[in-house]
Protein backbone atom coordinates (compact mmCIF):
# COMPACT_ATOMS: atom_id res chain seq x y z
CA UNK A 1 0.00 0.00 0.00
CA UNK A 2 1.07 3.40 -0.60
CA UNK A 3 2.45 5.56 2.22
CA UNK A 4 1.41 9.01 2.98
CA UNK A 5 3.23 12.01 2.77
CA UNK A 6 3.37 14.91 5.49
CA UNK A 7 2.58 18.59 4.14
CA UNK A 8 5.16 19.94 6.44
CA UNK A 9 8.27 18.38 4.05
CA UNK A 10 6.49 20.06 0.97
CA UNK A 11 5.93 24.05 2.60
CA UNK A 12 8.27 25.77 4.52
CA UNK A 13 7.88 26.58 7.98
CA UNK A 14 8.35 30.56 8.54
CA UNK B 1 -9.66 46.77 18.02
CA UNK B 2 -11.68 44.05 15.82
CA UNK B 3 -15.12 44.92 14.38
CA UNK B 4 -15.75 42.94 11.85
CA UNK B 5 -20.20 42.58 10.53
CA UNK B 6 -21.12 40.32 8.35
CA UNK B 7 -24.08 40.04 6.29
CA UNK B 8 -25.07 36.84 6.78
CA UNK B 9 -24.04 34.67 9.80
CA UNK B 10 -24.78 31.17 7.36
CA UNK B 11 -20.76 32.48 5.79
CA UNK B 12 -19.18 31.83 8.95
CA UNK B 13 -21.17 28.99 10.33
CA UNK B 14 -20.37 26.84 6.62
CA UNK B 15 -16.83 27.53 7.16
CA UNK B 16 -16.47 26.83 10.69
CA UNK B 17 -18.54 23.39 9.84
CA UNK B 18 -16.61 22.60 6.74
CA UNK B 19 -13.29 22.37 8.71
CA UNK B 20 -13.96 21.65 12.06
CA UNK B 21 -13.76 17.73 11.83
CA UNK B 22 -10.00 18.51 10.29
CA UNK B 23 -9.06 20.93 12.96
CA UNK B 24 -9.68 21.57 16.02
CA UNK B 25 -7.97 24.78 17.73
CA UNK B 26 -6.90 27.76 15.50
CA UNK B 27 -5.65 31.09 14.91
CA UNK B 28 -7.61 33.49 13.70
CA UNK B 29 -5.66 35.96 12.31
CA UNK B 30 -7.02 39.05 11.85
CA UNK B 31 -5.37 42.41 10.50
CA UNK B 32 -6.75 44.99 8.16
CA UNK B 33 -6.72 42.94 4.97
CA UNK B 34 -9.15 40.55 7.06
CA UNK B 35 -8.98 37.34 8.97
CA UNK B 36 -6.72 34.61 8.37
CA UNK B 37 -6.82 31.08 9.56
CA UNK B 38 -4.06 28.28 8.59
CA UNK B 39 -4.42 25.41 10.39
CA UNK B 40 -2.77 21.21 9.83
CA UNK B 41 -4.62 18.51 11.17
CA UNK B 42 -3.55 16.14 13.61
CA UNK B 43 -1.69 14.07 11.41
CA UNK B 44 -0.06 16.69 9.38
CA UNK B 45 -1.38 15.29 6.09
CA UNK B 46 -3.47 18.18 4.87
CA UNK B 47 -4.01 21.75 5.54
CA UNK B 48 -6.55 24.75 5.79
CA UNK B 49 -5.74 28.41 4.70
CA UNK B 50 -8.54 30.34 4.49
CA UNK B 51 -8.92 34.32 3.56
CA UNK B 52 -12.12 36.37 4.60
CA UNK B 53 -10.92 39.44 2.84
CA UNK B 54 -11.64 42.80 4.84
CA UNK B 55 -14.45 43.83 1.54
CA UNK B 56 -16.39 40.22 2.51
CA UNK B 57 -17.49 41.94 6.01
CA UNK B 58 -19.10 45.70 6.52
CA UNK B 59 -17.77 47.37 8.18
CA UNK B 60 -15.07 45.74 9.30
CA UNK B 61 -12.40 47.69 11.14
CA UNK B 62 -8.69 45.94 12.56
CA UNK B 63 -6.44 48.67 13.82
CA UNK B 64 -3.56 45.98 14.97
CA UNK B 65 -2.54 42.38 14.13
CA UNK B 66 -5.12 40.29 16.79
CA UNK B 67 -4.44 36.50 17.27
CA UNK B 68 -7.86 34.73 18.15
CA UNK B 69 -7.32 31.83 19.86
CA UNK B 70 -10.72 29.47 19.31
CA UNK B 71 -11.78 26.06 19.76
CA UNK B 72 -13.61 25.18 16.64
CA UNK B 73 -16.26 22.77 18.75
CA UNK B 74 -17.10 25.87 21.27
CA UNK B 75 -17.48 28.42 18.08
CA UNK B 76 -19.41 25.83 16.70
CA UNK B 77 -21.75 25.62 19.82
CA UNK B 78 -22.32 29.70 19.81
CA UNK B 79 -22.36 29.83 16.04
CA UNK B 80 -25.53 27.44 16.14
CA UNK B 81 -27.20 29.99 17.99
CA UNK B 82 -27.01 31.70 14.68
CA UNK B 83 -29.87 32.28 12.27
CA UNK B 84 -28.41 31.51 9.27
CA UNK B 85 -29.69 35.16 7.85
CA UNK B 86 -28.46 36.70 10.98
CA UNK B 87 -26.70 39.94 10.89
CA UNK B 88 -22.92 38.40 12.21
CA UNK B 89 -20.54 40.84 14.35
CA UNK B 90 -17.38 39.87 15.62
CA UNK B 91 -15.61 41.87 18.45
CA UNK B 92 -13.06 41.80 20.25
CA UNK B 93 -10.08 44.04 22.28
CA UNK B 94 -6.54 44.17 21.21
CA UNK B 95 -4.89 42.03 23.86
CA UNK B 96 -8.51 40.08 24.58
CA UNK B 97 -9.46 37.13 26.72
CA UNK B 98 -12.31 36.67 24.67
CA UNK B 99 -14.42 37.07 20.97
CA UNK B 100 -17.78 38.61 21.16
CA UNK B 101 -19.86 37.71 18.85
CA UNK B 102 -22.94 39.22 18.68
CA UNK B 103 -26.37 37.84 16.23
CA UNK B 104 -28.89 40.49 14.75
CA UNK B 105 -32.06 39.08 13.25
CA UNK B 106 -32.92 41.45 10.34
CA UNK B 107 -36.56 40.76 10.60
CA UNK B 108 -37.50 40.73 14.90
CA UNK B 109 -35.79 42.89 17.19
CA UNK B 110 -33.49 39.75 18.38
CA UNK B 111 -29.92 40.77 18.76
CA UNK B 112 -28.30 37.58 21.28
CA UNK B 113 -24.64 38.39 22.05
CA UNK B 114 -22.20 35.21 23.48
CA UNK B 115 -18.23 35.80 24.66
CA UNK B 116 -16.23 32.72 23.44
CA UNK B 117 -13.29 32.37 26.09
CA UNK B 118 -9.98 32.72 23.68
CA UNK B 119 -7.06 30.17 23.96
CA UNK B 120 -3.13 30.87 23.65
CA UNK B 121 -2.61 28.57 20.29
CA UNK B 122 0.88 27.90 19.75
CA UNK B 123 0.64 27.20 15.97
CA UNK B 124 3.46 26.23 13.36
CA UNK B 125 3.04 28.03 10.46
CA UNK B 126 3.92 26.80 7.07
CA UNK B 127 4.92 28.70 4.22
CA UNK B 128 3.42 28.11 0.61
CA UNK B 129 5.02 28.82 -2.13
CA UNK B 130 3.42 30.35 -5.55
CA UNK B 131 2.96 27.45 -7.62
CA UNK B 132 2.52 27.24 -11.59
CA UNK B 133 0.52 23.79 -11.37
CA UNK B 134 0.74 21.75 -14.21
CA UNK B 135 -3.29 21.35 -14.19
CA UNK B 136 -5.89 23.07 -12.82
CA UNK B 137 -9.69 21.59 -13.08
CA UNK B 138 -12.85 23.47 -12.34
CA UNK B 139 -15.89 21.81 -11.73
CA UNK B 140 -18.89 21.52 -10.03
CA UNK B 141 -18.72 21.20 -6.16
CA UNK B 142 -21.28 18.73 -5.93
CA UNK B 143 -19.95 16.37 -8.82
CA UNK B 144 -16.30 16.34 -7.12
CA UNK B 145 -18.80 15.53 -3.85
CA UNK B 146 -20.30 12.56 -5.62
CA UNK B 147 -16.93 11.10 -7.32
CA UNK B 148 -15.31 10.98 -3.84
CA UNK B 149 -18.07 9.46 -1.88
CA UNK B 150 -18.73 6.95 -4.39
CA UNK B 151 -14.94 5.92 -4.71
CA UNK B 152 -14.43 6.43 -1.26
CA UNK B 153 -17.08 2.95 -0.88
CA UNK B 154 -14.21 1.12 -2.80
CA UNK B 155 -11.17 2.26 -1.96
CA UNK B 156 -9.29 4.39 0.46
CA UNK B 157 -7.30 5.70 -2.00
CA UNK B 158 -7.83 7.68 -5.37
CA UNK B 159 -5.69 8.59 -8.24
CA UNK B 160 -6.08 11.42 -10.26
CA UNK B 161 -4.84 11.36 -13.70
CA UNK B 162 -4.88 14.42 -16.02
CA UNK B 163 -3.51 14.09 -19.40
CA UNK B 164 -5.49 16.06 -22.95
CA UNK B 165 -8.30 13.74 -22.53
CA UNK B 166 -9.70 14.89 -19.80
CA UNK B 167 -9.66 13.82 -15.52
CA UNK B 168 -9.68 10.21 -14.61
CA UNK B 169 -10.56 9.98 -10.70
CA UNK B 170 -9.73 5.82 -10.13
CA UNK B 171 -9.52 3.67 -7.07
CA UNK B 172 -8.91 -0.08 -6.48
CA UNK B 173 -9.95 -1.94 -3.68
CA UNK B 174 -11.29 -5.39 -2.55
CA UNK B 175 -14.42 -5.40 -4.50
CA UNK B 176 -13.21 -4.62 -7.40
CA UNK B 177 -12.42 -0.85 -9.03
CA UNK B 178 -14.20 1.79 -10.44
CA UNK B 179 -13.61 5.04 -12.35
CA UNK B 180 -14.70 8.40 -13.32
CA UNK B 181 -13.52 10.73 -16.12
CA UNK B 182 -14.72 14.19 -17.01
CA UNK B 183 -13.73 16.20 -20.25
CA UNK B 184 -13.85 20.01 -20.44
CA UNK B 185 -17.42 20.85 -20.97
CA UNK B 186 -19.45 24.38 -20.80
CA UNK B 187 -23.14 24.25 -19.73
CA UNK B 188 -23.85 28.42 -20.98
CA UNK B 189 -27.15 28.31 -19.26
CA UNK B 190 -25.39 27.09 -16.47
CA UNK B 191 -21.74 28.14 -15.56
CA UNK B 192 -21.83 26.34 -12.72
CA UNK B 193 -21.80 22.95 -14.43
CA UNK B 194 -18.73 23.44 -16.17
CA UNK B 195 -15.11 21.53 -16.50
CA UNK B 196 -12.66 23.47 -17.30
CA UNK B 197 -9.59 21.50 -17.83
CA UNK B 198 -5.88 23.64 -18.28
CA UNK B 199 -3.48 21.63 -18.48
CA UNK B 200 0.64 22.27 -19.55
CA UNK B 201 1.69 18.77 -18.39
CA UNK B 202 0.05 15.21 -17.40
CA UNK B 203 -0.39 14.86 -14.12
CA UNK B 204 -1.09 11.58 -11.97
CA UNK B 205 -1.13 11.80 -8.20
CA UNK B 206 -2.72 9.57 -5.21
CA UNK B 207 -4.55 11.11 -2.73
CA UNK B 208 -6.66 9.66 0.18
CA UNK B 209 -10.03 9.95 -0.13
CA UNK B 210 -11.17 10.27 3.65
CA UNK B 211 -9.51 13.64 3.69
CA UNK B 212 -11.33 14.30 0.00
CA UNK B 213 -14.53 13.39 1.38
CA UNK B 214 -13.56 15.81 4.55
CA UNK B 215 -13.18 18.63 2.08
CA UNK B 216 -16.10 18.32 0.59
CA UNK B 217 -18.25 19.49 3.33
CA UNK B 218 -17.30 22.80 2.09
CA UNK B 219 -19.62 22.32 -1.46
CA UNK B 220 -22.35 24.49 0.32
CA UNK B 221 -19.99 27.41 0.12
CA UNK B 222 -19.39 27.60 -3.53
CA UNK B 223 -20.98 26.05 -6.57
CA UNK B 224 -17.60 24.90 -7.88
CA UNK B 225 -14.12 23.84 -6.58
CA UNK B 226 -10.82 24.16 -8.25
CA UNK B 227 -8.26 21.54 -8.46
CA UNK B 228 -4.82 21.87 -8.71
CA UNK B 229 -2.18 19.46 -9.22
CA UNK B 230 1.19 19.29 -10.09
CA UNK B 231 3.77 15.80 -9.64
CA UNK B 232 4.97 15.56 -6.24
CA UNK B 233 3.45 18.43 -4.60
CA UNK B 234 0.30 18.58 -2.62
CA UNK B 235 -2.89 18.88 -4.20
CA UNK B 236 -4.95 22.06 -3.62
CA UNK B 237 -8.76 22.31 -3.23
CA UNK B 238 -9.96 25.68 -3.81
CA UNK B 239 -13.54 27.22 -2.87
CA UNK B 240 -13.57 30.60 -4.02
CA UNK B 241 -16.04 32.82 -2.31
CA UNK B 242 -17.28 36.53 -2.81
CA UNK B 243 -14.59 39.48 -2.79
CA UNK B 244 -11.44 37.26 -3.32
CA UNK B 245 -12.34 35.71 0.08
CA UNK B 246 -11.57 32.07 0.15
CA UNK B 247 -11.30 28.33 1.68
CA UNK B 248 -8.29 26.30 0.42
CA UNK B 249 -6.86 22.75 1.10
CA UNK B 250 -4.10 21.27 0.77
CA UNK B 251 -3.08 17.79 0.97
CA UNK B 252 0.33 15.59 0.43
CA UNK B 253 0.23 12.80 -1.99
CA UNK B 254 0.24 9.35 -0.93
CA UNK B 255 4.25 8.37 -1.90
CA UNK B 256 5.07 4.95 -4.09
CA UNK B 257 2.70 2.69 -5.22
Amino acid sequence: PAGQGSIKSFFNQS
Amino acid sequence: MLEARLEQANLLKKVVDAIKDLVQDCNFDCNDSGIALQAMDNSHVALVSMMLKSESFSPFRCDRNIALGINLTSLTKVLRAAQNEDILTLKAEDAPDVVNLVFESAESDRISEYDIKLMDIDQEHLGIPETEYAATISMPSAEFQRICRDLMALSESVSIECSKEGVKFACQGDIGSGSVTLRSHTNVDKPEMNVEIDLTEPVSLTFSLKYLVGFCKASSLSGQVKLCLSNEVPLLVEYALANNSYLRFYLAPKIGD
